[in-house]
């Protein structure tokens, strides 16, 4: 699974993520990757794209719940990516990547390792695989 | 506001023993779809215009399971699926069950941009996909060496494998049956995460 989260220079939000699914997987499963709200989401307050046991995903809708404590709970980027992978993810093992309209980015996960990278515009570049 | 801000990722849940090169191949890949992105942004570029440019190049790189080099089904063939969102006005496409179009992210967008509808699967979304005129490819051109080899040790294992990017010389066999980890209910020698 591959995803792509971006914050623009005038705090719009976006997000996308694409996938084969599992290999040897079932002819016509679907994962959390097309689902709106599971595996990717985005608002004005922040863009999240998920990747890893779609099916936990799918039953924490975890995209949107990142997005959903930092409007209902006031929390900020991190607090809220930390959330929903501390309390959302059942016994499930996934991450995800999100960026907010302040230009903030965190990567969450609670799997081994995931492939991610991320940069902002004070210079900041960061790619990294494990914890 | 402040400021652009991008990320990538390329897959969690990451054999352990992944050997040095496989994992430098993974870092520099994604550090060319930052740059990638890095430049679309200070170009003023929009956020879901980054989006989808970034993932097309993921999609075309046989390197992560999507596009080129995505997992394979029990049959040996490709299903891909794909969703964009665009935060401003909460806009979205999703597909699945996609097999000759060569970046189904860029086929999402267009479901976003170009019908009345959010979602689009199967043959539904093939068909929609030749009306929008978008690249087409057989669906061979989507598998690689690597992961025949993968589903063969699926099947010899009777499993969907923990981690599809253990190389073939790994213990895909040991990684399915060792696991005590459940997915849905079922061990994870049935199941595994992408």
């Amino acid at each position: 699974t591959v995803g792509c989260v971006v914050v623009d220079g005038k705090g719009h939000c976006a997000a996308g993520t694409s996938t084969g699914g599992l290999m040897n997987k079932m002819m016509g499963r679907i994962g959390d990757s097309p689902l709106i709200g599971a595996g990717t989401y985005a608002s004005e307050f922040c863009g999240v794209s998920c990747t890893g046991e779609g099916e936990a995903i799918i039953r924490a809708t975890l995209a949107r719940d990142v997005s959903a404590v930092m409007e209902y709970k006031g929390l900020n980027l991190q607090e809220a990516v930390d959330y929903v992978i501390k309390h959302r993810l059942d016994e499930g093992f996934a991450g995800l990547i999100a960026v907010s309209n302040k230009g903030e980015v965190v990567c969450g996960f609670n799997s081994n390792g995931m492939f991610r990278g991320c940069a902002t515009e004070d210079g900041f570049m960061e790619v990294a695989i494990w914890e | 506001m402040g400021g652009w801000a991008i990320a990538v990722h390329g897959g969690a849940g990451i054999d352990p023993n992944l050997p040095a090169e496989r994992q430098e191949e993974a870092k520099q890949l994604l550090t060319r779809c930052l740059n990638l992105g890095i430049i679309a942004l200070r170009s003023n570029v929009s956020a879901i215009d980054v989006v989808e440019l970034v993932i097309r190049e993921l999609e075309t790189d046989p390197l992560f399971n999507s596009g080129r080099g995505s997992a394979l089904t029990e049959k040996g063939t490709v299903e891909m699926e794909a969703s964009i969102m665009d935060g401003t006005k909460r806009r979205c496409g999703a597909v699945s069950g996609i097999t000759t179009v060569k970046n189904p992210i860029s086929l999402a967008r267009l479901v976003m941009d170009k019908s009345p509808h959010s979602y689009l699967a199967f043959s539904g979304a093939e068909d929609f996909a030749r009306k929008q005129g978008v690249e087409i490819v057989d669906n061979e051109y989507f598998v690689t060496d690597d992961n025949v080899g993968m589903l063969k040790l699926a099947k010899e294992a009777n499993s969907i494998l923990f981690d599809y990017r253990i190389p073939p010389m790994g213990c895909a066999g040991a990684a399915a049956t060792d696991s005590p980890i459940q997915m849905n209910g079922l061990p994870i020698s049935i199941y595994a995460p992408e």
